[in-house]
């Protein structure tokens, strides 16, 4: 069962972040203690968890300035974790091109993370959250994870990312990792009156009925709220729609890995 | 009066594509002719008005491999042309750094065809569709561009992610393109019914009275379903609330530029 995501698509605005944070949290309440690695310079997941910047973060981490341990966070979310990003994750785009075993050292850190971890907390779940690109930061997570949970929206350029993304995991098993694979897709932001997202998912159910996750995350504007309050959905609204379904997925994820 | 547009914002799925897509069309019926350069290796400008990939593209341009009269191509939009993208795009953006004035090639492409263009056909318009990222292909758009147009949508990430891309167009102004400004903050997929996108927009027309233009563009999925008939919205649906807006947009630019 894979123990390590990364939440992954080049296309923008597919809800990564939204998922990564609130799947993290109903997965650490369930079976914690969960790590959340924020890749993306935007840094979106550290300020959506309340994860205030400065001090070390990823970027030190990568490129082997600081140990993980000291960059590590925690949040309002008890058994959650995140290894925060800093706007200067981009410039380490640039450097960690220079550096040796450059599309592992995410994989390197977490490894040398759990070894050394005498405190027996190792991580039930790694979440890592990826830029809107296939850059070296997005392949650092992919050599890092055992599986990627493909967000997208129910819409037409999504359809399209989809087989690029697709192209792209075949090509780092091929090359760098050969335990990758996609866990699933998971539709977000549905807006189920709409005729292109029906649509577009009876496409991708027919397409790829083995990789598409029952469960769909509904457009529900409490998602969109919590991040400016420093808190995921699940604990600034528990019983929005939002939230129920990302519970779903994750008892979905859970029962079917035999975790519960 | 800016005529070359960056249509540009790191954060992801805020419209971009969108909004360079159907701009182009409108200002193409208005004042052609018009360029639209797809810099997004995701090259969603390019399918969404039905240009089939293959034969040259930016890609080969930027690193001198073809010239930029070979690449253009035409579309359904009479009075628009198209520099396509292709996926190996995310290969120039490696091989780019390596190049002399690599973040002036966009630039210096533009300006040649424009002095060899007998022709007479001189574009009233360059828009050109940015990816979701602050590097060397934005970088190219933002150093050949005389503004930059920032869709965004009115929820807090993007919110977040516009500070640090006004940073990026001060520092790029400062080092490479003193003519650099932002034209205006173009508020997308907005739904007025609620509260979240009211609350943002109060915020930004408090911050940023003179930047955030009047027209908004509602949410509208006509302007989701006309990228997979490879037609604008425009063409697709004329009459739709999005395309109504997006014609709206183009004569307030049209009308403030001095060109209605
Ligand atoms: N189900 C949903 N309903 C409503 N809004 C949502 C939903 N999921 C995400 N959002 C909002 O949509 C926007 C895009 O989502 P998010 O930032 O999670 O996507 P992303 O794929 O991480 O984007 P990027 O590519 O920029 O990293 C955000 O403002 C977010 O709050
Ligand atoms: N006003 C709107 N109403 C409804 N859907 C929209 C609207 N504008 C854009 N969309 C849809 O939302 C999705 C994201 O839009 P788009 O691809 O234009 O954003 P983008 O900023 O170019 O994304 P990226 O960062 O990946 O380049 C697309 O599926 C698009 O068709
Ligand atoms: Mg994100
Ligand atoms: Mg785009």
């Amino acid at each position: 069962a894979p123990r390590r995501f990364a939440i992954a698509n080049q296309k923008g605005g597919v809800g990564k972040t939204t998922t990564a944070i609130n799947l993290a949290t109903a997965l650490a309440a369930q079976s914690p203690p969960v790590l959340l690695v924020d890749m993306d310079p935007q840094a979106n997941a550290t300020t959506g968890l309340g994860v205030s910047p400065g001090g070390a973060a990823v970027y030190e981490v990568l490129l082997g300035l600081a140990d993980a341990r000291d960059a590590v966070r925690s949040c309002e979310v008890p058994g959650l974790q995140v290894l925060p990003a800093g706007a200067d994750l981009a410039a380490a785009e640039l450097e960690l091109a220079e550096v040796e075993r450059r599309a592992h050292r995410l994989h390197d850190v977490l490894a040398e993370f759990a070894s050394a971890d005498e405190g027996g907390a190792r991580w039930s779940y790694v979440l890592i959250d990826c830029p809107p690109a296939l850059g070296l930061l997005t392949l650092n997570a992919l050599v890092a994870a055992d599986a990627v949970l493909a967000p997208m929206q129910a819409e037409y350029f999504a359809l399209e990312g989809l087989s690029r993304l697709m192209k792209t995991v075949a090509s780092v098993r091929e090359r760098f990792n050969s335990a990758l694979r996609i866990d699933g897709i998971l539709l977000t932001m549905v807006d189920r009156r709409n005729r292109l997202s029906e649509q577009v998912i009876e496409d991708l159910r027919a397409h790829f009925p083995r990789l598409v996750y029952p469960t769909v995350i509904p457009r529900n504007v409490r998602l969109a709220e919590a991040p400016s309050h420093g808190l995921p959905a699940l604990l600034y609204d528990t019983n929005c729609a939002g939230s129920r379904a990302y519970i779903a997925l994750t008892r979905h994820l859970l029962a079917r890995d035999g975790g519960l």
